[in-house]
């Protein structure tokens, strides 16, 4: 069953001694139902990764970083939780990211999402679904509805962050656009 | 052209089918 687009997983494992970048591999591409799923089983589950590591699944072609020139003007859709929390909703909200990016769930708005990557932190794990640049407000916060339906959460839980936001901050979190 | 679209039923399906 082939899907709409190919896509490419790729895996970050913290060393401090290596430049950010070469912490950053592309493990493999995939473009069907079948080689999706043979490549989820074949690897661990977020929850077994250590601390510092992360996935990411972007559109092949993508870089899974701000500096690309698709997700440079774009943001994010992101929802953190506690370590509390890890065990019982890190892998199924990755799980449940990962179809709404293959499955295409965005409709028209698929067009406009880049990817999604898996944050493991000490302090709070992330999730966060990638989107370029948007020509409307109306469109950022359609795809934040139907990303938190698929998830399944209560309100409040997920926020919209602008990449150029996150990539000029100092010490100070980051701004929430948008909160549904 | 035309969007390839699957449901989370459809997938999750898949999973375990050889």
């Amino acid at each position: 069953h082939p899907l709409n687009s190919r896509w490419a997983l790729w895996f970050f494992k913290n060393d401090r001694s290596r430049a950010w970048r070469d912490n950053l591999q592309l493990v493999t591409t995939f473009d069907t139902v079948e080689d999706f799923w043979a490549l989820y089983n074949h690897i661990q589950l977020p929850s077994k990764l250590s601390s510092g590591c992360d996935y990411a699944v972007f559109k092949d072609g993508i870089q899974p970083m701000w500096e690309d020139s698709r997700n440079k003007k774009g943001g994010r859709w992101l929802v953190s939780f506690s370590r509390q929390g890890r065990y019982s909703e890190l892998d199924r909200l990755w799980l449940e990211t990962l179809l709404c990016l293959i499955g295409e769930s965005f409709e028209e708005q698929s067009r406009a999402v880049c990817g999604a990557v898996v944050n493991i932190r000490t302090k709070r794990d992330k999730i966060a679904l990638w989107m370029r640049e948007m020509e409307s407000q109306a469109a950022v916060l359609h795809i934040g509805r139907v990303y938190k339906e698929c998830l399944d959460l209560p309100t409040k839980t997920i926020g919209y962050q602008v990449h150029a936001d996150a990539a000029t901050r100092s010490n100070s979190p980051v701004k929430h656009k948008f909160v549904l | 052209g035309t969007r390839i679209i699957y449901d989370r039923k459809f997938l999750l399906e898949c999973k375990n089918s050889p």
